[in-house]
């Protein structure tokens, strides 16, 4: 089973 | 003021068509150097970066920063009211409530004039750092199109697996698996249907098809895309104007 990462985790602000 | 004058109308259609399902509002900022856009999904999954390079435009003239807050729905709508080929000159004042967008018949003297109103979009704007990346591919844009639309009849998921002779796009679903293997391939008469890998460590990434089928809506504003990836960080997709480019960025799914 895969989760969706957010771009959060990577980008600050995002 | 702003003044940029597309020699076809085409190219910014294109460019709203292929952003317009991703993000709905986001901010045109202009400058001398062109125009730039930003903005990320309401998932926070999927980030949209655009540069029109000035020399994209016969003319252009920006003397200062002009920032254009548009509806992406209202804006496709407003474009699909020129001819592909029409001229088309986008025009706002120093701080604009509106944008006008001019259509010129090459054939005819048919001038057709539109005014989008503008809206206050609060943006925030990420500096993202150019990084090295585990892989670099470059493969005809319409073969990727293909290739995620038929995958995604299988699964959610597409994974992509790049070593130095190969690139692997598989989609495991319940219904069956399908896989799709591509070589290196370099073709002198027709540039655009070479295939080329980077490569500095093996990749093995998954990403959502729902996402990767909204950025294949770029196909046509290049005749190839180029994909950099490295394992567990989101993947850049790259489709380049004569100058810019459109970006996505897109966040990679791991396994729980």
């Amino acid at each position: 089973n895969f989760r969706q990462q957010s771009l959060a985790s990577f980008f600050s602000g995002a | 003021m702003l003044e940029g004058k597309f020699e076809e109308a085409s190219l910014l259609k294109k460019v709203v068509e292929s952003i317009k399902d991703s993000v709905q509002l986001c901010n045109f900022v202009c400058s001398e150097h062109g125009i730039t856009v930003q903005a990320v999904d309401d998932s926070r999954v999927l980030l949209v970066s655009l540069l029109i390079g000035n020399e994209v435009f016969s003319d252009y003239r920006c003397d200062r920063n002009i920032t254009l807050g548009v509806d992406l729905k209202s804006f496709a709508k407003i474009i699909r009211c020129g001819g592909n080929d029409d001229y088309l000159t986008l025009i706002a004042e120093d701080s604009p409530d509106s944008v006008t967008l001019v259509f010129e018949d090459k054939n005819s003297d048919r001038i057709s004039e539109y005014s989008l109103k503008l809206m206050e979009i609060d943006n925030e704007f990420l500096k993202i750092d150019d990084m090295d990346y585990d892989s670099v591919i470059k493969m005809p844009s319409i073969d990727f199109q293909k290739i995620c639309r038929d995958l995604s009849t299988l699964s959610e998921s597409l994974q992509i697996l790049i070593t130095k002779d190969s690139i692997k796009f598989m989609a495991e679903g319940e219904t069956g698996n399908g896989s799709v293997i591509l070589k290196p391939r370099t073709d002198i008469d027709k540039p655009e249907q070479s295939i080329t890998v980077k490569l500095n460590n093996a990749v093995n990434s998954t990403f959502g098809l729902k996402y990767i089928a909204d950025i294949v809506k770029g196909t046509s504003l290049s005749n190839q895309i180029v994909i950099k990836i490295s394992n567990r960080t989101p993947a850049l997709f790259e489709y380049k104007l004569q100058s810019g480019y459109l970006r996505f960025y897109l966040a990679p799914k791991f396994e729980d």
